[in-house]
């Protein structure tokens, strides 16, 4: 198993 | 200037202590709207979001916007001498490389302030859509914290599966497995003591139980929480903040390789 980053799911601001 | 005079000092106390060991640093964001954290774990696989309405405050004022990175293991120790009915005002002028933060008695027959620096803080910010979640589960944060802690005792990781049969925590590790089902109970007289299930498609994911343990921590600041899967999502564990806003948790699931 794996797990990615929130930043696959989201996306980044600021 | 800012200057944000709570009440009930132990909420802050409480948010600190469910936050300090997912996040080491963050930036806390100030504005109209209300007091405001968003922090990811230093591997990128969960994250917090704090919010803490103005309105929730009896006296808020905040003239500009203004983020303030604080060590949360130096902030959480400031906490620590409040009492737990102590009023807490956070303060601090535009500009300045400090924070203030003064405990109040009830009795106002004790005033303390505890300056403490500020530091830089690098922080990705990320944007989370609202979204349609497969199923949402709102139970006892109680029971919650108590099926976390007893599935890491038998494994690592947690699959939380929703059917209509109710929802499924289950493990496994060396010595065997585990699986413990909650069905849906409304017919209690407390509604913080219920099990609600909405589904609108089966969905079944697995998580770190580390995470969802540390996530835990925040189960004195509500009866409830809520719990909202999407089998392409992170799952989002929610303890409302009573009249003042919310302590939200996300996590990455582990997916096949």
């Amino acid at each position: 198993c794996k797990v990615q980053s929130l930043i696959s799911y989201y996306y980044k601001w600021g | 200037m800012l200057e944000l005079r709570l009440v009930q000092g132990s909420l802050l106390k409480k948010v600190l202590e469910s936050v300090k060991d997912l996040v080491t640093d963050a930036n806390f964001d100030c504005s109209a709207t209300g007091f405001s954290l968003q922090a990811m774990d230093s591997s990128h696989v969960a994250l917090v979001a704090l919010l803490l309405r103005s309105e929730g405050f009896e006296h808020y004022r905040c003239d500009r916007n203004l983020s303030m990175g604080m060590n949360l293991n130096n902030m959480s120790k400031m906490l620590k001498c409040a009492g737990n009915d102590d009023i807490i005002t956070i303060k601090a002028d535009d500009g300045s490389d400090t924070v203030t933060f003064m405990f109040e008695s009830p009795t106002q027959d004790k005033i303390a302030d505890f300056e403490m620096k500020l530091m830089d803080i690098d922080s990705e910010h990320l944007g989370i859509p609202e979204a349609e979640y497969h199923a949402i589960v709102r139970m006892p944060s109680a029971e919650f914290a108590r099926i976390c802690k007893d599935l890491s005792s038998i494994g690592d990781t947690v699959v939380i599966s929703v059917t209509k049969e109710g929802v499924k925590f289950s493990t496994r590790g060396d010595i065997g497995t585990a699986n413990i089902v909650c069905r849906q109970n409304t017919s209690v007289d407390k509604p913080e003591e219920s099990t609600i299930i909405e589904m609108n498609e089966p969905v079944s994911l697995t998580f770190a139980l580390r995470y969802m343990n540390s996530f835990t921590k925040a189960t004195p600041l509500a009866n409830s929480v809520t719990i909202s899967l999407s089998s392409e999502l992170p799952v989002v564990v929610e303890y409302k903040i009573a009249e003042m806003g919310y302590i939200r948790f996300y996590l990455a699931p582990k997916i096949e390789d």
